[in-house]
């Protein structure tokens, strides 16, 4: 049951779903667990929704981890955001103003044929595992595949490229899953929040062009605020800004496409460490890391309950 | 052995390219070796001062620093085995926790 369950240590796919259908029966009141569809290789695209369920108007906030199948730190934090949330939600009043008045739709694994692949083959692969026809390469930067800029500048037109942006815009049944369901739940969804590894930094729009988003006093006081939470528990300190300058262009990302379709804060974070583990950080720094990370993200949910 | 030790021996470099020169002659030896890497994604963003970690297969290790040696491009080996660190980050500690 949830006390074996270990949170510290790396789990295969195979753990984290079982884990999800135990969350899903065990708290009836603040879970549900769905599927959005079907991977290329056919392993279902489960979700998580967490919040007391209410009649009334709810806004929501998507989070989803390992796009990238190597970033495992991701879908470590997804599982630990959902036990903190309903661990605390009886003793911590925040929390329970959070899932009280929003909803969460948590994707612990985005890429689950990618991060299998990570788990039995190749520590290191990156994107979906989909053929692509006349090539021997495999697979799609699930990253690269959204519908905005899409293969535009920072995406690769070839296929055995890591940055390799697909056939067509929304070619990977991931990206079309979670693509579909955004925009139906779009004027309930405010906020967008994409978990990666590594490099320590706070991303928001644009990546695709060096340009500011029209939004961009409350993004980047979200930004700011996000980052300092996460700094007060152990000192770390995480860069933040748009992703084109803060990091490098990159186009048919997903945090530009939920923005385009309308969610106001958009947010990848880039997760511990800075390249001394790289994608290998150790176990004993899953609890630091998804600690500190759990402040920001509740720090961008509590903003979305002020005005801006 | 995780991965039926097919890691042993890579490395992981990282290199900082501190002129354009030098970011050119890294794209270049990287055309003709296949790397995977590790920041940024892809060859085509490598820029001046910035960050390059490189994962590279133990076969060619040695080639690599000889290379960097000879265009005098400053780098360190971030990770001297690849699979003993895999096998740290999960191999270890949770097969014991699981048992």
């Amino acid at each position: 049951s949830e006390i074996q369950y270990d949170y510290e240590v790396y789990h295969p796919l195979e753990e984290i779903q079982s884990w999800m259908f135990e969350m899903n029966r065990t708290h009836p009141h603040l879970v549900d667990l769905f599927s959005i569809g079907q991977s290329y290789e056919g392993r279902p695209l489960y979700v998580l929704q967490l919040g007391k369920r209410t009649r009334r108007f709810k806004k929501a906030v998507w989070i989803d981890c390992g796009v990238h199948a190597r970033e495992w730190i991701g879908p470590a934090f997804c599982q630990w955001f959902v036990k903190e949330a309903l661990n605390s939600y009886q003793h911590d009043s925040s929390i329970r103003r959070l899932m009280n008045q929003l909803d969460f739709y948590i994707m612990p694994v985005f890429n689950v044929d990618g991060y299998h692949y990570s788990w039995k083959t190749d520590r290191f692969w990156r994107k979906t595992r989909s053929k692509i026809p006349k090539y021997h390469c495999r697979g799609v930067d699930a990253n690269r595949n959204w519908k905005v800029k899409w293969c535009d500048e920072g995406a690769s037109l070839h296929p055995c490229d890591e940055t390799y942006c697909g056939p067509f815009p929304e070619s990977e049944p991931e990206v079309k899953a979670v693509a579909k369901f955004l925009r139906k739940h779009r004027k309930r969804v405010k906020a967008y929040i994409s978990i990666h590894a590594y490099a320590q930094m706070l991303l928001y729009p644009y990546s695709y062009k060096y340009a500011t988003i029209p939004n961009f006093n409350c993004v980047e006081s979200a930004a700011q605020n996000a980052v300092s939470a996460l700094y007060s528990a152990y000192g770390v300190r995480y860069r933040y800004g748009p992703a084109s300058t803060t990091l490098y262009v990159s186009s048919g990302s997903s945090i530009d496409w939920a923005y385009k379709n309308g969610i106001p804060y958009a947010f990848a974070f880039e997760l511990r460490d800075t390249g001394y583990f790289g994608f290998l950080l150790p176990e004993e720094l899953i609890n630091p890391t998804c600690t500190e990370t759990m402040r920001a993200v509740k720090t961008i949910a509590s903003g979305l309950l002020k005005k801006c | 052995y995780l991965y039926n030790n097919r890691y042993f021996g890579d490395q992981v470099f990282r290199i900082i390219p501190s002129s354009d020169a030098e970011v050119q002659a890294v794209k270049q030896l990287f055309q003709n070796l296949t790397v995977d890497l590790w920041q940024p994604n892809s060859a085509s963003m490598i820029q001046e001062n910035s960050t390059v970690d490189v994962h590279v297969g133990r076969n060619k290790t040695q080639w690599l620093r000889r290379h960097l040696h000879q265009a005098h491009i400053q780098s360190e080996v971030l990770i001297s085995n690849l699979q003993t660190e895999i096998e740290r980050q999960i191999g270890y500690r949770s097969s014991r926790k699981r048992r």
